[in-house]
């Protein structure tokens, strides 16, 4: 059972102490704010009101033994410096931090931080990619030169076989998988659908409209096949 | 080529501009700060300083008919909030808009935001994940029933093939790729790594110390694997 300690407890900071809480991981919340500490004691494993620029006070708080500790302190620059270096010197093995800004960040590292996060960067980067590939509900980039999508499939692809269409061949792409809604009526006649994926398929399957299909290749094959309309 | 708009160019919507302009979109940014208009300015096609709560003013910038128009204000709750309404109201299809808090995102999503995003939340949740799972590097939530993953190799598979193995038959996972980094040097014995992908591997195939492996299957079975050792 991993434990994590999450220290300031902003938006970012308690979102990870509640998504770490809510997966069953042991969370030890920390905020200098009362009625932060109160919120998070609901779901927190422990939750602590201290002031964590004071070295005495952090090192009593027991988190010494923690799998990582997240400093969720971003606007307080002088705050989440001088934490993330107690931090480390109390001996935590992984120190992640927030940062509003690469300067920020920067300092961060050099005093330690394993990792630094940039929420409002990071997300607008996500945000930019899903606008340019809204029928790519999914990606992965599996490395420099090979990505893993989830994409719409064209309609001149659709009620062909996969043989038909020979898209291993013609594209250089592999249909990792078929994901297709099923429409059901349950017994009051009210429609719902449920999602069916087809895993590994054969060279039988059909694709019928509405399907989505999860490929795999070298980018400039998955770029190629993207354009297909 | 599509378009779009960003209002409000504050970390989260200068990130978003930003990521559109550098894979090639079009992007009008926007801002009533003539200092962040002066940097968007470096890379937008049109950056216009103009307070956007101003309908008269927004409705001149020359934005309806822009795919998606991103607000990125969130701490001025009134301006984020008439901002989404009045680009509604010009016509702009879809409208994404930050939010800091729930009650916030529930109104922006009654004015017409047809997405509601929370980056400090969002990135919460998205750190949580990548700590409760570190030897997985990129994960899809495939469906509700299956999930496709990258893990570490188990030491116990390593030195074996895919045959010997039989993880397929074994575990009821497809293994969609290997990843195993290649270490090369160069002609002035400097080394380096490269990472070499084998898509769809064969039985032959063989699985060595630090490899990764892309693995396709029902979230139990995913669940099961992920516990070897
Ligand atoms: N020295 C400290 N000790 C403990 N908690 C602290 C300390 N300094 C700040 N905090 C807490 O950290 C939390 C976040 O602080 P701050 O507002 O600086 O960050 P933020 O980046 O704006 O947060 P958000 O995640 O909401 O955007 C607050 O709840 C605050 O009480
Ligand atoms: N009425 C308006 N018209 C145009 N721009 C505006 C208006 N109101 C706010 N902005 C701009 O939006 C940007 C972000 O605003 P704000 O600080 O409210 O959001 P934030 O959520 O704190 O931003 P960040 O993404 O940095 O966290 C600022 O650059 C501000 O000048």
């Amino acid at each position: 059972m991993k434990q994590f300690a999450v220290i300031g407890l902003g938006r970012f900071g308690i979102s990870v102490a509640q998504s770490l809480s809510e997966k069953g991981m042991q969370v030890i919340a920390i905020d200098k704010d009362g009625g932060k500490v109160k919120d998070a004691a609901e779901f927190a494993t422990r939750a602590l009101e201290l002031d964590a620029t004071d070295k005495n006070d952090l090192s009593n708080a027991g988190i010494e033994n923690v799998d990582a500790a997240i400093v969720g302190i971003g606007k307080d620059i002088a705050s989440s410096v001088l934490i993330t270096l107690i931090l480390k010197e109390i001996g935590i093995k992984e120190v992640i931090s927030k940062a509003l800004d690469p300067l920020q960040g920067k300092i961060l590292q050099k005093i330690g931080a394993e990792r630094v996060v940039y929420p409002e960067k990071e997300m607008g980067i996500k945000l930019a990619e899903s606008l340019i590939s809204p029928g790519i509900f999914e990606y992965i980039k599996l490395s420099s030169s090979h990505t893993l999508i989830e994409v719409d499939v064209p309609k001149n692809f659709e009620g062909k076989t996969l043989g038909n269409l020979g898209i291993n061949t013609k594209y250089g792409v592999q249909i990792v998988a078929i994901k297709r809604k099923i429409m059901q009526t349950d017994k009051t006649g009210k429609v719902g659908f449920s999602e069916k994926i087809i895993v590994a398929p054969s060279a039988d399957d059909g694709l019928i409209n509405g399907d989505r299909f999860v490929l795999l290749g070298e980018n400039k094959n998955i770029e190629k096949i993207k354009k297909v309309k």
